[in-house]
C-alpha cells in the first residue's frame, strides 16, 4: 500500500 | 500602479483554464521580472507556479511589488469574456481592492472592461530547490494527455518508469492492468512530434492521475510537455507558455508504506 505524498515535507515555506 | 498589456490574450484564458481546477485562490505577484504565480492545492498534494516574464508583455508598468489576489475560477469567468484573438490588459492601482481586465479587438473596434474585485489571501511561498534529475523526458502534450486520460479510465495512480528502454506508464484497477511505453522518438517530420529521453538513472514513482489529469487542462499551451523525475521528488510536469514563460505543476509521489 502507498500512501499520498505532501508538497510541504519537500519544500520548505520562506 | 499597475498596467500589463499582452497582445496574445488567448494566452492568459489558457493559463487560467489550466489552474481554476487545481487552486481555489492564488496571489499574483507582479514585479519588475514578470507576473507570477505559487500556488498550492487545498490538500497540499500539489504545487503550480507559473511565471509570465515582462519582456512577453507589449507595455508593463509595474511601479512597486503588488500582490494581488485572485479568486480564480471568477478571473477565469471574466477572460472567458474576451475573444481568443483580443488584447488583454490587466490594470490595478497600488492598494487597489479591485483589478480591471480590459479586452480590445484586434482592429480595435470593441472594447470592454471588466471590474473584478480583489481578496486577501494569505498565502505561504514554498522555496523550490534547484534539482538534478535522474531523467527527464520531453514529449507531445496532447499524447501526454491521451495516456493520462486513457489509464484513468482503468486505475487511480500511475507509475511512471524511466529505463534505457523509454518511459513506461503503468497502472492497475479492479478491472486489469495497463503498460504504455514511448520510446525516444527525434525522427519525426516536425520536432513538437519529437519524444527525447535523457536519464542519468533509472527512476520509478507513483502519482495519482486525478492530479496528472488536472495538469494536462495546460495541454492546449504548448506542443511539448517535459516531465522531470527524481526519487522521492515531487515531479514536474512543465508547460511553456509562448516564448514569455511557463507553468509549472509540481506533484508529491505516492510512498510505500
Amino acid at each position: 500500500d502507498s500512501k499520498q505524498g505532501n508538497i510541504l515535507s519537500f519544500f520548505k515555506r520562506v | 500602479m499597475l498596467e500589463l498589456r499582452l497582445v496574445q490574450g488567448g494566452l492568459l484564458k489558457k493559463v487560467l483554464d489550466s489552474l481554476k481546477d487545481l487552486v481555489n485562490d492564488a496571489n499574483f505577484d507582479c514585479s519588475a521580472t514578470g507576473f507570477s504565480l505559487q500556488a498550492m492545492d487545498s490538500s497540499h498534494v500539489a504545487l503550480v507556479a507559473l511565471l509570465l516574464r515582462s519582456e512577453g508583455f507589449e507595455h508593463y508598468r509595474c511601479d512597486r511589488n503588488l500582490s494581488l489576489g485572485m479568486n480564480l475560477s471568477n478571473m477565469a469567468k471574466m477572460l472567458k469574456c474576451a475573444g481568443n484573438d483580443d488584447i488583454v490588459t490587466i490594470k490595478a492601482d497600488d492598494a487597489a481592492d479591485s483589478v480591471t481586465f480590459m479586452f480590445e479587438s484586434p482592429n480595435q473596434d470593441k472594447i470592454a472592461d471588466f471590474d473584478m474585485k480583489l481578496m486577501d489571501i494569505d498565502s505561504e511561498h514554498l522555496g523550490i530547490p534547484e534539482a538534478e534529475f535522474q531523467a527527464i523526458v520531453r514529449m507531445p502534450s496532447a499524447e501526454f494527455a491521451r495516456i493520462c486520460k486513457d489509464l484513468s479510465t482503468i486505475g487511480d495512480t500511475v507509475v511512471i518508469s524511466v529505463t534505457k528502454e523509454g518511459v513506461k506508464f503503468s497502472t492497475r484497477g479492479d478491472i486489469g492492468t495497463a503498460n504504455i511505453v514511448c520510446r525516444h522518438n527525434t525522427s519525426v517530420d516536425k520536432p513538437e512530434e519529437a519524444t527525447i529521453i535523457e536519464m542519468e538513472e533509472t527512476v520509478s514513482l507513483t502519482f495519482a492521475l486525478r492530479y496528472m489529469n488536472s495538469f494536462t487542462k495546460a495541454t492546449p499551451l504548448a506542443n511539448q510537455v517535459t516531465i522531470s523525475l527524481s526519487s522521492d521528488l515531487p515531479v514536474v510536469v512543465e508547460y511553456k507558455v509562448a516564448e514569455m514563460g511557463h507553468i509549472r505543476f509540481y506533484l508529491a509521489p505516492k510512498i510505500e508504506e
